[in-house]
This record gives structure tokens, sequence and C-alpha cells, in this order.
């Protein structure tokens, strides 16, 4: 079973084209690394991305340098996960 | 559970739960519902869709998948309480007992049950079909992205490792060719509503252009209606308006695909994000969300009855 530890999901809300089209450029940059979970519209909305361990420091530096805020939705999915996980097997005791 | 009353409805499920609960369902109403199978995923498992119906042949009738995109979890889970709620509420709510009076629903739960199974047993986070891709290590279409509409055009990638992969050529995936048979033989089908999460919109087409369709005003109407009847109930916040507008270009869509098939009330919804799990909605919030939903739903449904054509 594929895990998730470490992995961020990070919210990222560009103030304005340009840091969208940084955003853009991330996207391209590292396609394969970062898994959207919410997909880059317009200014002002919000751009989740799923970020693995080992490419969050280049991730945040990216944002940082560019002067792009972001806030951390999900600090550890695999903790998130597991906790799903923990309750479907406790709903499933009782039936 | 020995019956559909007893099934939890505020917790998730494995897709064979979902086949449990349609067979019981089915057997539950024999008048009312019926399941056919539409075709198989590439895995081989069965494309499931509920027919509810009062009666008449080939009546008109309305469309809801959900769950698409496997990991959106909320979306099957709210597909379970829908057919629920449809036996539960018909011959009790007047506008509902109205709609089945005339016409006919279908509804599919599971739409990408490959990927759904893969959800639960290896992958939590995916997204796509299971099929592999010739000649690419990376596995999977994005069903969302193979329909005969704009295939190919921006909006969509071509790369098999992109969670955006279109496919080799439109339909490709069985889990979208089932759909495409069913909806041009039954050739009735008057609305059209295929149900994603997470953002918190209702949208119609076009996702691959930005000509607006000739029945944007109508359709905009509709989904206004409809948002402020999702948003009385718990003051869940939606954005409308057409994929292209409202999202972003996405090519290959369901929805596209349908309308250009003369399927008028063709909408596609995102639904709740309490801005913390995303793809991981809690369990508590599957009712809740399924509640709203369906007032927005019933809002559509509504429409099509009262607007035919």
């Amino acid at each position: 079973k594929v895990t998730f530890e470490g992995h961020k999901v990070l919210r990222i809300v560009p103030k304005d084209e340009v840091q969208l089209s940084l955003i853009k450029d991330l996207e391209e940059m590292m396609e394969f690394e970062l898994d959207f979970w919410r997909g880059l519209t317009t200014v002002s909305n919000p751009v989740d991305v799923r970020v693995p361990s080992h490419v969050l420091n280049s991730v945040k530096d990216y944002l940082e340098t560019q002067n792009i805020e972001y806030s951390t939705m999900i600090e550890d999915l695999q903790i998130l996960l597991d906790m799903e996980q923990k309750v479907m097997a406790g709903a499933r005791v009782p039936q | 559970p020995q019956n559909t009353d007893s099934f939890d409805f505020a917790n998730y499920h494995t897709l064979e739960e979902i086949y449990s609960f349609q067979d019981l369902l089915v057997a539950e109403n024999p008048n009312f519902v019926s399941k056919i199978v539409i075709g198989q995923s590439y895995e081989g498992r069965p494309l499931n869709v509920l027919k509810f119906s009062t009666g008449g042949t080939n009546r008109p009738a309305i469309w809801i998948d959900t769950g698409i995109h496997s990991r959106e979890w909320v979306t099957q889970a709210s597909g379970l309480w829908f057919a629920k709620k449809i036996v539960t509420d018909y011959g009790t709510d007047p506008t509902l007992t109205a709609i089945l009076s005339q016409l006919d629903i279908f509804l599919e739960i599971a739409t990408n049950p490959d990927g759904y199974a893969f959800t639960h047993s290896s992958n939590r986070m995916w997204r796509k079909t299971r099929k592999p891709n010739p000649g690419s290590s990376c596995v999977g279409v994005d069903p969302n992205r193979n329909w005969d509409a704009g295939f190919g055009e921006p909006g969509a990638s071509s790369s098999p490792c992109s969670e955006t992969y279109r496919g080799p050529s439109a339909n490709s995936e069985s889990e979208v060719k089932s759909i495409v048979d069913f909806v041009k033989s039954h050739a009735n089908i008057k609305a059209f509503i295929s149900i994603h999460s997470y953002s918190q919109m209702l949208m119609y087409p076009y996702g691959y252009k930005t000509t607006p369709t000739n029945d944007a005003a109508e359709l905009h109407k509709v989904a206004q209606k409809a948002v402020s009847d999702l948003t009385s109930l718990y003051g869940t916040k939606y954005t409308y308006g057409s994929i292209i507008d409202t999202i972003y270009q996405a090519s290959g869509g369901s929805i596209d695909w349908t309308y250009n098939q003369g399927i008028k009330y063709s909408y596609t919804f995102e639904l709740r994000d309490t801005g913390q799990y995303g793809f991981l909605l809690p369990a508590t919030q599957i009712i809740p969300t399924a509640q709203e939903t369906w007032l927005a739903l019933m809002t559509i449904m509504d429409h099509t009855l009262k607007n035919p054509y």
C-alpha cells in the first residue's frame, strides 16, 4: 500500500496575475512530483497541492523566493489517512 | 447489513459494500429499482447503473453519476445516500413523485470501480482508471478528459504520467465508452449530472471552449436557483457558471459531450470542501454533503420535468 508519510497539502492563494503565472510554472516544472488537488483557476482562488516530503523544501523555497503566500492545509497526509482507516474499521465492527 | 435501512450512510464503504447495497436496494424494491450492467471496467468489474422507474417504456430520463474520479470518496458516498433517498421519498415527497411519474432516474454510483477499488487497496490518492499505457510505466487515464468533446485540445495532458492524461483516443476507456453507448442507445436522456469533489461549484458546458452554449442563460438561471437551494440548508457557499469561466479550460469532459449530444441540462458538481481535508473529507460530513446536494439535484430535476424539450 502506498503511504504518504510527510506529504503536506499546501494551500496557495495567488494574489495577482504574476503569481498565477509563477504557480503555473511550478506546476509545469514539477508536474509528476506535485499532485494538484485543486487546480489553478483565477486570482484569489486557492490552489491546493499535495507535496511529497522529498520536494517540500524546493517547493517552499520557490514560493518564498517569489513572495507567494501559502499555508499548510494538511500537515501530514498519512496521519489523516490512518485516521480515516481507523474510522472505517471501527464502523465495520458493529455491522 | 440485512437491509438498506441499516446501511451505514455516515461512513465510507468498499466497492464490495457498494455492490451489495445496490443488490439489496433492488431486492427490496423490485417494482421500482433495477440494476443495469452497462459494461465492464478494464479489470472486469461490472459497471452498474441503478434505474429508478415507475413504469413506461424508454421514458425521458435523468442521469446522475458519482465517482468518475475514484479518490473523491464523498461522491460515491453521496450516491449511496441519493439512491436510498429516492426510494424513501418517492410517494411522500410530491416533487420527487411528480418527477418519477414522468421521468426515469439512472444513477451510477461507482463510475470508475477499478480506481475506487485501488484507492482502498493500494493508493488512496488514485484518481484515474487502471488501464496500463503501452510504452509507459504510468497507469491510467483521466476519465473526465476522455470524452469526445474537444478531445486532445488544451485542457488535458498528452502524458500518461499526468493526472489529467486524456488517453490515446476519445472513449478509449471502457468506463467512458459504456456510458457513451448507453446514452446513445437510450436516446431520451434529458438531464445529465456528473458529480465530483471538492471545491463547491456547480457548472455547465463548455469546458473546452469559451463560446457559450445556446442555452447558457437558462442553464445559468437554473444553476443559480440550485445553488441557492443548496446553500439554504447549511450555508455552504458555491460558485457557478460555465466550466471554462468557473474553474479552468478542461477538454474531453463528460458534460461537454452530453450537451453536444443534445442533452440540454448537463451539469457537473464539485461537492463540499471544509478547507481542511480535501479528498479526505471526514465521514461525519457525508450526510450533510449529500443532503445539501440533494436540494440542488431536485432543483435541476424539477426544472427538467417542467421544461420538456
